[in-house]
């Protein structure tokens, strides 16, 4: 990625990262649509033999040989049986039965995690700078699960099963399918297994918001990673007849519009389909259509294929207005055609002018690459919300990271836009999402794994929660796109991550795969429940008393009856820096009191634990409200936050 | 309908596994064929999951998960990319 090593301040601390053979022997796997070897940022110049741990394998297939693999690309493989049994043999003139990335998804994943450094990357000018992945040390494993028509759980349970048997550090899984209760979900399963290996696992959120209750892959053992912006945009500017601007986003690149505004005209009133807003195939009349710029509305299909289709229709551009559903969010694409995507806001003035004008004309305007746009990072419309469906009592997501109009590595077989009709290549393509979010994580848990070899999964994801921001630098919250307003700890977790910070955490809040089964033995699983997902007898003692309170996760989610009432979670820190006394300080808005006992924690030596006790009491208040609140502890130097989320 | 193959993950109670059995596959791919003599393994998981993952019809997934050993027989769901 060019810009989120500065963003994060990885560039600026590059110092503090360790470059030694630690670094170089962390492996990060990434399940996905498979890899494009040929991409520079799998370069292994420089790199050391491949590290002994290592038992993975670079498996053969369409147009992929072992020598696709290298020092860095260390291996791949393809799953595709539970695929082929449900929708036939792979078409191999569609898609490669290998470990081959014919979609790009999975090399912009992995080459965002741990790509090597490569100068002078761009899509088509835009985001210019020298790419690399947040671990440039570390290695890679490619294991394509998803398919054309889709990821399957009997090839992602294998795909991780072998990754496990391979020996990686780090799980990089950009994907999530529907809500369901942790031993039913293969993905919760085998982060499970991985996660008592000492593997982390880091999975996208989803894009299913701003709806509440919206995340995927909620597993307290599974770190959710939600999505943030840059300061990076590409504005393209809609100029209007009566000699209005307005600002939206392009990837553009190719021939100019004519110097001269053109007709203007709203794709519903040049189609004779009841959706012809849209802009779905075929539904715009060519003869009203030619030779004008059409605004289309967002949604149902792709963003770049309306593009497509006014271009078929002869149209010479696009406005792309964003309705409702997406708000202000602009999400810049490389369409096809001259044009241009807007914000709700926007295109309510855009439309009141074509609508009300006889002639309406219009043009778009091309800017290129703009940095240092404030507020940043906002947290993305898209970006899949709590609180969490299936364990209220586990704040999710874990943090964000950038996930809007990232620029990372692409497959050689597709177009940045994906449609078949796209004819161009490049090497960087940027696109948006928490499947671009999730694998900056995974690469900084890399980072992390290098700097602290001996850390568990939990321990790294409490460094990376509880050094993450939540305020801009002049103290007001970071923004939710959607809103416009302050996000909330359902939206953004503990906040946006913070690498450089969480290198040094001064405490962590560890867990085992013990602690987790207490948390099943919580939620009241049978014995046979969590033998699906632990592969083990364990039983719950009768008689215990298990809450869910107990896990000592980072942050603190308190579900309640709409009477209110009160709430106790207990919380065990450990000492990961010099020695030290920490004080304790809390903040919350009037709906909830936060008591916390001790209110001093005292570490004489390095892995020393200590113990405390939180209360809550809150009142009464209208079922679905949700207060907010946040606990630290410092030292003076270091910051151990710890969000609060309270729902009634 | 109730003859169209889906695929399933078998859960094994790996504990449970019968004396007569030394290796836990031979276990597993008994237990598929007591329920479907055609029915093929996927797959067969040894650190994420105990168990494997194989194509059987509605009734043969229902006879599977009333057998000795088994934990569940869960269906198959699909993810997408985010």
């Amino acid at each position: 990625t060019t810009r989120t090593p500065s963003f994060l301040g990885l560039d600026q601390n590059a110092a503090m990262f360790p470059e030694s053979d630690s670094a170089r022997d962390v492996i990060v796997g990434v399940l996905d649509t498979g890899v494009w070897p040929e991409s520079p940022s799998f370069d292994d110049t420089g790199f050391s033999a491949v590290p002994s741990s290592w038992r993975g394998e670079c498996e053969i297939g369409t147009n992929f040989t072992k020598s696709n693999c290298n020092k860095k690309l260390i291996g791949a493989r393809f799953f595709a049986r539970g695929y082929e049994a449900t929708l036939g043999p792979i078409d191999e003139t569609k898609e490669s039965r290998s470990p081959r990335d014919d979609d790009g998804h999975g090399t912009h994943t992995s080459t965002t995690a741990a790509g090597s450094v490569v100068s002078g990357a761009s899509l088509f000018g835009y985001a210019p700078g020298t790419a690399r992945g947040m671990a440039p040390q570390a290695r890679i494993a490619a294991y394509k699960v998803c398919w054309i028509g889709g990821c399957f759980s009997s090839d992602i349970l294998a795909a991780l099963d072998k990754a496990i048997d391979d020996n990686v550090n780090v799980l990089s899984l950009s994907l999530g399918g529907g809500m369901s209760d942790f031993f039913r979900d293969s993905v919760a399963i085998a982060a499970f297994a991985a996660m008592e290996k000492g593997i982390l696992v880091s999975c996208s959120a989803g894009n299913a918001g701003p709806t509440s209750y919206s995340l995927s892959n909620v597993a307290p053992w599974i770190t959710t990673v939600g999505a943030g912006t840059l300061d990076r945009d590409f504005p393209a500017f809609v100029s209007l007849g009566n000699g209005k601007n307005f600002s939206g986003v392009s990837l553009f690149k190719g021939g100019a519009l004519p110097e001269k505004l053109l007709p203007f005209v709203y794709a519903g009133n040049v189609s004779n389909a009841s959706d012809g807003n849209l802009c779905m195939t075929g539904s715009l009349i060519p003869e009203k259509v030619r030779g004008k710029i059409v605004l289309c509305d967002r949604g149902v299909n792709p963003r770049v294929q309306k593009g497509s289709v006014v271009k078929d229709a002869g149209g010479l551009g696009m406005v792309l207005a964003n309705t409702a559903a997406n708000g202000d969010e602009l999400v810049a694409d490389a369409h096809l055609l001259p044009a241009t995507t807007v914000g709700e806001t926007t295109a309510k003035e855009i439309k009141d002018y074509l609508f009300s004008d006889p002639n309406p004309t219009a043009t778009v305007l091309f800017e290129g690459t703009k940095v240092g746009i404030e507020p940043s990072p906002v947290v993305a419309a898209f970006s899949s919300r709590g609180p969490n469906s299936i364990t209220p009592q586990i704040l999710k997501p874990d943090l964000i990271a950038p996930g809007v109009n990232i620029l990372a590595g692409w497959s050689g077989a597709v177009g940045p836009t994906g449609l078949a009709e796209d004819a161009r290549r490049v090497g960087f393509n940027i696109i948006s999402g928490t499947s671009m979010s999730c694998p900056h994580v995974s690469g900084l848990a890399a980072l992390l794994k290098a700097a602290h070899p001996e850390w568990s999964p939990a321990a790294i994801r409490s460094a990376l929660m509880t050094t993450a921001y939540t305020a801009y630098k002049n103290g007001k919250v970071i923004q939710d796109v959607s809103t416009g307003k302050p996000s909330t700890a359902f939206d953004h977790g503990a906040g946006h991550v913070d690498p450089v910070s969480a290198l040094n955490p001064g405490l962590v809040y560890d867990l085992d795969a013990e602690d987790y089964l207490n948390f099943l033995c919580a939620l009241n699983y049978t014995a046979s429940q969590i033998n699906s997902l632990a592969r083990r007898n364990f039983s719950c003692v009768a008689g215990k008393s298990y809450s869910v309170n107990d896990l000592n996760y980072p942050s603190f989610a308190i579900s309640l009856e709409a009477r209110g009432g009160v709430v106790k979670h207990t919380r065990t820190l450990t000492n990961v820096g010099p020695p030290g006394t920490y004080k304790v300080s809390v903040a919350s808005d009037d709906s909830v009191k936060i008591a916390v006992e001790p209110q001093s924690l005292t570490f004489g030596q390095s892995n020393e634990k200590k113990s405390y006790s939180v209360t809550f009491t809150a009142g009464a208040m209208p079922a679905n409200a949700n207060g907010f609140g946040r606990i630290e502890w410092s030292d003076g130097k270091r910051v151990v936050g710890s969000p609060v989320a309270v729902s009634w | 309908t109730a003859e169209k193959k889906e695929t399933y993950i078998v859960h094994m109670a790996k504990s449970e596994m019968p004396g007569e059995f030394v290796d836990h596959t031979r276990w597993y791919d008994a237990s598929l064929k007591s329920v479907s003599g055609e029915a093929e393994m996927l797959y067969t998981y040894t650190n994420v999951v105990h168990g494997f993952s194989t194509r059987l019809t509605p009734d043969e997934a229902r006879s599977m998960e009333a057998r000795p050993g088994i934990l569940s027989v869960l269906p198959e769901s699909r993810y997408d990319l985010h």
